[in-house]
């Protein structure tokens, strides 16, 4: 799976991911990649792409969690997308790239690792797969 | 503030992924990267920017999407992909692609051109050929790594949630780390 989520200086957000799915899947199989809320989800808030087990994520509708803790809870982007990935789905399953409107990043995977990039306007970039 | 953009290319990588493996894919996450920050520095919006960015990771082989798709266990494409604005809340879905070389293309399409949000199978392929989006025979989606790593998910007779190796018995190391070695390709 790839994605990716981008804020302008603006803070509009966009979120987008494709697949071609799990190695042997069944035909017919549907992951939560091209599930709106389980896999790719963008609002006012945050965007956020997710990668994993599309089963889990779906059931875990993961995407659409990080901006319901954010819009409900008040939680920052990183502990809404931490909490999602550590509290609530299975470990070795889930990652994802989430980026709020105010320009925050966030990454967190909890398999053994996540192939991953990131920038800002400020001059950050990280290129990453496990972590440190 | 600024803009900032993140970006994947699967998940479920094992440490033992020998470095022939991870820096073909780190330099296409940086070159992939580039291309977001000079999208975004000359003010493309964001949406046009998620999707020239995964366009971009789809049409490169090293990831799980377009070109490095992973087979079914018929040994076919099924690609799927979404897109979505979080300004108006529009999004649009594709699924069960097999011919379609950008499917991320294709899903802000069915946003844009459609009054429905997915569209999967046959009528997604349709659509395609409708829109005049490119695609190619199916056969082009197909690596020699990808049958491969269904051989081996077919012996283990497991569904990989990524490109490891099957977990043989006969080695404690790989049994405890479900991802032992090869490369990932997470669904």
């Amino acid at each position: 799976t790839v994605g990716c989520v981008a804020v302008d200086s603006n803070g509009n957000l966009a979120s987008a991911t494709s697949t071609g799915g799990l190695v042997n899947k069944m035909v017919g199989r549907i992951g939560d990649t091209s599930v709106i809320g389980a896999g790719t989800y963008a609002n006012e808030l945050c965007a956020v792409s997710a990668t994993g087990v599309g089963e889990v994520i779906i059931r875990g509708t993961v995407a659409r969690d990080v901006a319901a803790l954010m819009e409900f809870k008040g939680l920052s982007l990183k502990e809404a997308a931490n909490i999602v990935i550590h509290e609530r789905t299975p470990k070795g399953t889930v990652g994802l790239v989430a980026v709020s409107a105010a320009g925050d990043i966030a990454m967190p995977y909890n398999t053994p690792g996540m192939f991953r990039a990131s920038a800002t306007e400020d001059g950050y970039s990280e290129v990453a797969i496990w972590s440190e | 503030m600024g803009w900032a953009i993140a970006l994947h290319g699967g998940a479920g990588v094992p440490y033992s992924l020998p470095p022939e493996r991870r820096q073909p894919r780190e330099e296409a996450l940086r070159h992939c990267l580039q291309i977001g920050i000079k999208a975004l520095n000359s003010k493309m919006t964001p949406l046009d920017v998620v999707e020239l960015v995964v366009r971009e990771l789809e049409n490169i082989p090293h990831f799980n999407a377009g070109r490095g798709s992973v087979l079914t266990n018929k040994g076919t494409i099924e690609m799927e992909a979404s897109i979505m604005d979080g300004n108006t809340m529009k999004c649009g879905a594709v699924s069960g692609l097999t011919t379609v070389v950008n499917a991320v293309s294709l899903a802000r399409l069915v946003m844009e051109n459609t009054p429905h949000i997915y569209l999967a199978f046959d009528g997604a392929e349709e659509f395609a050929r409708q829109q005049g989006v490119e695609t190619v025979d199916s056969s082009h989606f197909i690596t020699e790594e990808n049958i491969e790593r269904l051989n081996q998910a077919k012996e283990a007779n497991r569904v990989q949630i990524d490109y490891t190796q099957p977990i043989y018995n006969d080695t404690k190391s790989e049994t405890e780390t479900p991802f032992a070695n090869g490369d990932s390709q997470t669904g």
